[in-house]
């Protein structure tokens, strides 16, 4: 464990909190893609199949179970509790995510790190985060603006995976036999999908952390 | 060490 992998965790963590706030105390989803937290309960329900049997420490199955239940409970609201269910738009969050579940399943088939269903079903889920966060962005960038709670909830969402980055690299100069091709690209894609996003949250959170972030 | 054993991120 080391201080940029804690605030990485820590980071995903506040993403949770900030959009079950926004949901649940704003009783509305608008502005957030459902299809994009379905693809993350896909993610973490196939990435933490682990959870039964490889046991590496309290801390990361603790935060597995509360991740599977959290990215559980938020497509939950949104699909089927009122008032949420009627404030999520269809015809506009409607980014055909067969095109990324498609090419990720066929990815983590043909490149993972060993030949076990398990690593093929974990290899899938590491590609299909990478590319999880797109209906999210294609949302807001339809909207022009992004209402406030979601700009932060977006940008701790995108911290998270650039925090992980600098533990990757740490990791890599700190440990002798630490090789991770896979995440280390998913996790730089991934990364790399934000910075048009930080970019407009930057210039529009400069003048008070309060203002929507308008994207062209 | 086994993929598996390497996966002690999240």
């Amino acid at each position: 464990m080391n201080i940029f992998r804690f605030l990485g965790d820590m980071s995903h963590i506040l993403s949770f909190v900030i959009l079950l706030l926004k949901i649940t105390q704003g009783k509305s989803a608008a502005g957030i893609s459902l299809r994009t937290q379905e693809l993350y309960m896909i993610v973490f329900c196939s990435r933490y199949l682990d959870l039964f049997w490889n046991f590496s420490s309290l801390y990361n199955s603790f935060l597995k179970v509360v991740f599977i239940a959290c990215s559980s409970a938020i497509v939950y609201i949104i699909r089927f509790k009122s008032p949420q269910k009627d404030t999520w738009n269809p015809e506009l969050d409607n980014f055909p995510i067969q095109y990324l579940i498609g090419p990720c399943a066929v990815a983590g088939l043909l490149i993972n790190q060993d030949w076990t269903p398990f690593e093929m079903i974990w290899a899938f889920s590491i590609y299909l985060e990478a590319v999880a966060i797109l209906p999210q962005l294609f949302l807001l960038q339809k909207q022009g603006e992004v209402e406030n709670l979601t700009s932060h909830y977006v940008a701790a969402l995108g911290a998270y995976r650039g925090l992980y980055l600098m533990n990757w690299v740490y990791r890599y100069f700190t440990e002798d036999d630490y090789l991770q091709r896979i995440v280390w690209f998913a996790g730089t894609v991934q990364t790399g999908l934000y910075i048009d996003f930080f970019y407009h949250y930057y210039q529009s959170k400069r003048g008070g952390l309060s203002r929507p972030v308008k994207l062209p | 060490c086994t993929a598996l054993e390497s996966k002690d991120e999240l």
